[in-house]
């Protein structure tokens, strides 16, 4: 199983609306796929359809009573049998300080991933916009991060934050982990600004950024409220072509490991 | 001096982009006003000219050292003469973990601002996107709350996070504590997305939702990028405009005390 984690601890970059979409595109292509909604909005959750207040149990039922396994908590997912979900709800926002006291305590998400691990062949997990415990416990478990980041000026400086975080994560907690790319979220063709933003970004971080570009689409924006992925909620908007060609350089370049 | 915190733990909803624009404007109508940046991201502070890293004091120093001022650590708005701002750097993301240990804790921005009311007429906080420690600290010292909210689909459901924490405050810290409005933001004019939701916040929340509406408008995100304030980048803007009319709903229906 590949883990991806997506994460930018700036609000609003397009975090959840890639976690989902990533997710289903890859399990559309027949992937076994696990989403893990590891914010306490519980957006992810909502965008399968699912209503996270409803949930008996959820994603912090296994993490803060160890040795709970993960398998008994997932959802399949109605409208694309090679999708599961390890969904959340507000209880989440609890968690951070039950794991503050365990032991190990970056490495709780990990040992549960690694549980299943044999069951999916990709695993995305959808991170809060904070870079607290819980967060730190994603980019321990993924093999990889993509960061969303809007083509605006305050996204720019958020980025130094997550690489530095990036750094010390890879000293203390896990060595192989990596940035797999930057992807540049909810352009605006028709702002000078956004053409700025994209151009400073490509010249600071070169290859780091993918080629894919996401452009603001209002499918994108609207699926989420019919329960659905863009995948099968408007499958030939522009939003769902950019996220399948996403998916066509993540698994080109990196045949699944 | 009146306080109000502008907070919503959903992501990129406008609340950097309210809370100081909010500030700019009613220090440009004469009013003494201080704007707290309670962000490690530093986006206020960036917002007015400065760099968070090259700061030596920030706020963080005065929350974590008891009986620090927050006199020492404040930092006058070059273009703004009655604007003054308390700092942040992401330093303040350390700042957590140590007032989980202080007595009275939830209390401490609320001590802080209490020692230097006299020399304002209003304090505007900037918060993160969560519903941590910090966000406590300054909804408990504010006595206002401006909720944010983006029209779009997963802004509906936070808001009922925000109502719930809100409700906590008021039963156990802060009885006083009221929400003096929703300001629905990044309002898009052509999507019947945007107008739908607009329509459906009014149906549930009637007044509470301010009747000014802040449309997107590149001007707003542009002003960051030459650290300016909309209110002095570009005042005629209809982003600055329409800031100017929300605190004529402020400023008229509750004269300052
Ligand atoms: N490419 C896009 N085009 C149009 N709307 C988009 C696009 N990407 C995201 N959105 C919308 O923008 C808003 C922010 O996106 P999203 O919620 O995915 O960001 P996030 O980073 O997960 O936010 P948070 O920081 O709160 O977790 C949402 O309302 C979403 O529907
Ligand atoms: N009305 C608007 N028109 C155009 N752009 C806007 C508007 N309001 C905010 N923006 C831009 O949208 C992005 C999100 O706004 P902002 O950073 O103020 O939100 P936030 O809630 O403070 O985000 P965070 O949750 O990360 O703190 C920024 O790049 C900002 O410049
Ligand atoms: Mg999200
Ligand atoms: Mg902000």
């Amino acid at each position: 199983m590949k883990t991806t984690a997506i994460t930018n601890q700036k609000g609003g970059c397009g975090k959840t609306t890639t976690a989902v979409n990533l997710a289903a595109g890859l399990a559309g292509r027949g992937y076994r796929t696990l989403l893990v909604d590891l914010d306490p909005q519980g957006h992810a959750t909502l965008a399968l359809g699912f209503q996270p207040d409803a949930l008996e149990q959820t994603i912090y039922e296994a993490l803060v009573n160890p040795p709970a396994l993960l398998g008994p908590i997932l959802l399949p997912s109605s409208r694309l049998p090679t999708l599961q979900l390890a969904p959340a709800n507000v209880l989440l926002s609890g968690a951070e300080s039950q794991l503050m006291r365990m032991d190990g305590r970056e490495y709780v998400l990990r040992r549960l991933l690694g549980e299943i691990a044999g069951n999916f062949d990709y695993c995305v997990i959808d991170c809060s916009p904070s870079l607290n415990l819980l967060t730190l416990n994603a980019m321990v478990a993924a093999d990889e991060l993509i960061v969303p980041v809007q083509t605006q000026y305050y996204a720019i400086e958020g980025l130094r934050q997550v690489m530095e975080t990036v750094e010390v994560i890879r000293e203390r907690f896990h060595p192989n982990l990596y940035i797999r790319g930057i992807l540049l979220t909810l352009v605006e063709r028709q702002t000078l600004l956004s053409r700025q933003v994209e151009e400073q970004m490509r010249a600071y971080f070169g290859s780091l950024v993918f080629r894919t570009v996401i452009h603001r689409n209002v499918r994108l924006a609207e699926a989420p409220s019919a329960g659905q992925t863009v995948m099968t909620y408007a499958p030939q908007s522009f939003g769902a072509l950019e996220y399948q060609s996403l998916i066509d350089e993540l698994t080109y370049e990196s045949p699944n490991c």
